[in-house]
């Protein structure tokens, strides 16, 4: 369902390149959960970015199911990114002065799914997360792995069939790590295609497949 | 070093009251290497915030070098900050218009340190965290690892007596991780206090001593 052929992403600093990726060619079937790996800097992020349509490549070409989604129009493109791909940034992208269950049900907002039922989904992802008694806290009243678990939740509320998700246990402890794994994993199990950059190796472990990712470079399997 | 007597702290969110720290008491020696851990919402970054007289605590006292430092006048309270306590925030909170070296000098500039020296001195920094080719990229040009270890790098330049470090390794892979910890350590070994919130076992696996927080109650060890 994901094809990527030549993708190479540079970047301009004054006049400095920076090649954050380089060649990056890859397939992933439907339904597979795979691990992201690789050291700081060497371009993940990067790739999930393109792989999102945020960012396009210097050179190369990505398709999603057959399409080079990327360039659809904007109202197409924004349709697909709400309702079809959940996106978890490394920093979460949170809206500031929105509470949480307000900045989980902006998918939904997008999907024009009516207001009682969006407030009932976003309610009740929030609950898997043990985030309930965290709805009306705006990203500023909320811990960093808590603001993290609304990233995710926002991710997952319109039911995507591809995840899209940049290290996402960076900021919580070992159980609640294991609880989003778990969840990730189901979800899996019930047809989510799931890419996920990770340090942890317990996500790695879990993954069915791993890429690696050095200097821009990617392979197959652990480096 | 460190003694904390009594101290909570409540938020007001709309009219309910979160308790993230209750009635916490600890002393720290100078010198010791402690890990805190404990679940994400437990109050770990509320307590280093005051620690680093970030926030102040609703009821409760905390003392450094025997001294209330947060009641201290502004000017040197900035000046303590500056100097004697480095601070990484779990969101690491760089200036976004500027770049890496310049981050990580900031602590010289209010030192008044002489700018040939503080440049060196955060360039060395920089270099120690394999940073180097990164100086002249603003935040929005580093990736997340690579901007969590400016973070850090800033927290070191003016050699504090103090770290406090929310999560440093949150954002890094193994190897990297591995390295900033063994810096720690080093700079522990030759007096650095050091007390780093942390998710990662192999940070409390060498620190001196472990503090463990839940729903806001500290206790000594791990839970
Ligand atoms: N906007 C930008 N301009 C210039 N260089 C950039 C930009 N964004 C990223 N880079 C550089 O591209 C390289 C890859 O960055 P990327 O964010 O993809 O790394 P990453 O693998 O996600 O790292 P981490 O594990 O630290 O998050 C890095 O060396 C970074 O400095
Ligand atoms: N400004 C605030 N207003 C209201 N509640 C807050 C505020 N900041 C934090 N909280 C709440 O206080 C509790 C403790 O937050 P804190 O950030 O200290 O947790 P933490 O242990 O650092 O978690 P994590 O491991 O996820 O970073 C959380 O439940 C959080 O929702
Ligand atoms: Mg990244
Ligand atoms: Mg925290």
């Amino acid at each position: 369902v994901i094809e990527v052929e030549g993708v190479s992403r540079e970047y301009l600093v004054g006049s400095e390149r920076v090649q954050a990726l380089r060649e990056v060619s890859f397939q992933v079937a439907a339904g597979q959960f795979v691990a992201i790996v690789g050291p700081s800097g060497s371009g993940k992020s990067t790739l999930l970015g393109i792989l999102g349509c945020m960012d396009r490549p210097s050179r190369g070409r990505y398709r999603l199911a057959g399409q080079e989604v990327c360039l659809l129009d904007r109202d197409r493109l924004a349709g697909l990114r709400n309702r079809q791909i959940g996106f978890v940034f490394q920093s979460f992208h949170l809206l500031p002065q929105h509470t949480a269950l307000e900045n989980v049900q902006l998918p939904l907002v997008y999907a024009g799914t009516p207001a009682r039922e969006r407030r009932e989904r976003a309610l009740d992802l929030l609950a898997r997360f043990g985030l309930e008694q965290w709805a009306a806290h705006r990203p500023s009243q909320l811990s960093g792995g808590q603001r993290q678990r609304v990233a995710i939740a926002r991710a997952l509320v319109a039911r995507p069939s591809l995840l899209l998700a940049d290290e996402p246990t960076g900021n919580l402890d070992r159980r609640t790590g294991g609880e989003l794994l778990d969840l990730i994993a189901s979800l899996n199990a019930s047809g989510l295609t799931a890419l996920v950059v990770t340090h942890d190796p317990e996500i790695a472990g879990r993954a069915q497949r791993i890429l690696s990712i050095r200097d821009g470079e990617l392979r197959e399997g652990e480096i």
